[in-house]
Formats: C-alpha cells, sequence, structure tokens
C-alpha cells in the first residue's frame, strides 16, 4: 500500500 | 491529490507554457540554458517510465505525456530548429552537467527504495531534477540582464516544487504510512536553491525594476 503513495505523484 | 499538489502540478505546467510562449513567440531561446533542458528531458524519461505499466489517472498520464514531449520539444528546438539555435548562448551555457548526471546516478544506486531497475531510475529522476536548474541559475548570472519571459520561467519551475513541499506535509498529516523521504529532502534541496533567485525577484517586483543577479 506504501508503494501507491509514493508514486503517484509526477 | 490535494490542492498543493493541484497548484504545483499547474506552477509546472504555466512554467513550461512561458518558456514555450517565449521561444516560439520570439523565436529566440537566449538566456535559457539547454543543458539544464536536456536534464529536464532526462529527468521525465526516467521517472515516467512506469506511463505504460502503471494507469494511475487519466489526468497523471496525460500530464506525464506533455511533460515528457514538452521537454523533448524543447530540447530539440535549441538544437535543430535553424532560426531558434543561432540565438543560443553557447559560450555562456558551460556549466558540466554530465557531472551532475553522474553525482546523482551515482546516488540513486546507493540510496533508492528498493534496489530495482525502475526505483533506482526514479530516484535518479529525484535527486537530479532538484539539481538541474543549476545550469540555467549560472547562466542567468553570467548573462546579467534577465528577459521578462525567462524570470517568470524561472520563478514558476521554483514555485511548483515549494508547492509539492506543501502537498508531503499536507499527506504526511492526512495518510497512515505516508513516506516519501526521498522526494522530501530532494525537494527541500531544489527549493533552496532558488532562495537567492526568489530574492532577487522579489527586489525587482517591489521595485518595479528589471531583474539584475550579481554576477
Amino acid at each position: 500500500a506504501s508503494n501507491e503513495g509514493t508514486k503517484d505523484e509526477l | 491529490m490535494n490542492i498543493f499538489r493541484f497548484l504545483g502540478d499547474m506552477t509546472h505546467l504555466i512554467s513550461i507554457l512561458i518558456l514555450l510562449l517565449k521561444i516560439y513567440a520570439t523565436k529566440s531561446c537566449s538566456g535559457i540554458s539547454l543543458k539544464t533542458q536536456e536534464l529536464y528531458a532526462l529527468v521525465f524519461l526516467a521517472r515516467y517510465l512506469d506511463l505504460f505499466t502503471d494507469f494511475i489517472s487519466v489526468y497523471n498520464s496525460v500530464m506525464k505525456v506533455v511533460f515528457i514531449a514538452s521537454s523533448l520539444a524543447i530540447v530539440w528546438c535549441m538544437r535543430r530548429h535553424r532560426v531558434v539555435r543561432r540565438s543560443y548562448d553557447k559560450e555562456l551555457d558551460t556549466f558540466r552537467h554530465y557531472f551532475l548526471v553522474a553525482a546523482c546516478l551515482a546516488l540513486a544506486l546507493l540510496v533508492q527504495e528498493k534496489f530495482t531497475f525502475l526505483e533506482v531510475l526514479w530516484a535518479f529522476s529525484i535527486y537530479l531534477e532538484a539539481v538541474a536548474i543549476l545550469p540555467q541559475l549560472v547562466l542567468l548570472q553570467r548573462s546579467g540582464n534577465v528577459d521578462n519571459l525567462t524570470g517568470q520561467y524561472v520563478f514558476f519551475l521554483g514555485a511548483y516544487r515549494a508547492f509539492y513541499i506543501l502537498n508531503w506535509i499536507y499527506r504526511y498529516f492526512t495518510e497512515t504510512h505516508f513516506s516519501r523521504w526521498i522526494s522530501c529532502v530532494s525537494g527541500l534541496v531544489q527549493t533552496a536553491l532558488y532562495a537567492d533567485f526568489f530574492y532577487y525577484y522579489f527586489i525587482s517586483w517591489k521595485n518595479n525594476s528589471k531583474l539584475q543577479l550579481p554576477a
């Protein structure tokens, strides 16, 4: 879960 | 998505539109560092490799395509366009940016979230973006007078990451497991590099005078 929290930004 | 991040993305987009406007309207890239533009193209290519593998949202995918396409178009314009490339300050834009690429790649190999190809390249792009503005700031100091569009371009480019810092603070307090210390530290360094530019930009705005960076 933490992973997509880090790569959803531009 | 939160307002800070949206404002950050819009500010980033505005900075690119201002640069495209300057090049298109004046058919000139004087005062613009080709090396900084090449570094940004590398940042976007290294960071947005997941464009085709991880679909996050239409907005996310569209913005990635816009950033990659615009940065490559600007580099192409400054290198190949027969009119624009004549106004490139080749003798002033001498920052050895390959050292920045090498240093960021080395750091990414040492410090990243997971030692995988995509994570190393992602960390590389984050570190490189933090220092990519250096050739441009050096060029501005050397070229003395800064035309309005170039000044606004650099100002919005610096402001965008400042909004992202607010976004990270907001997410830190609103999301449970939110850890982006690589982006936060790099973002702080990136924004700090603009500190003196922001100062002189504010002075020129307050005195309604031409933006002058001390040599």
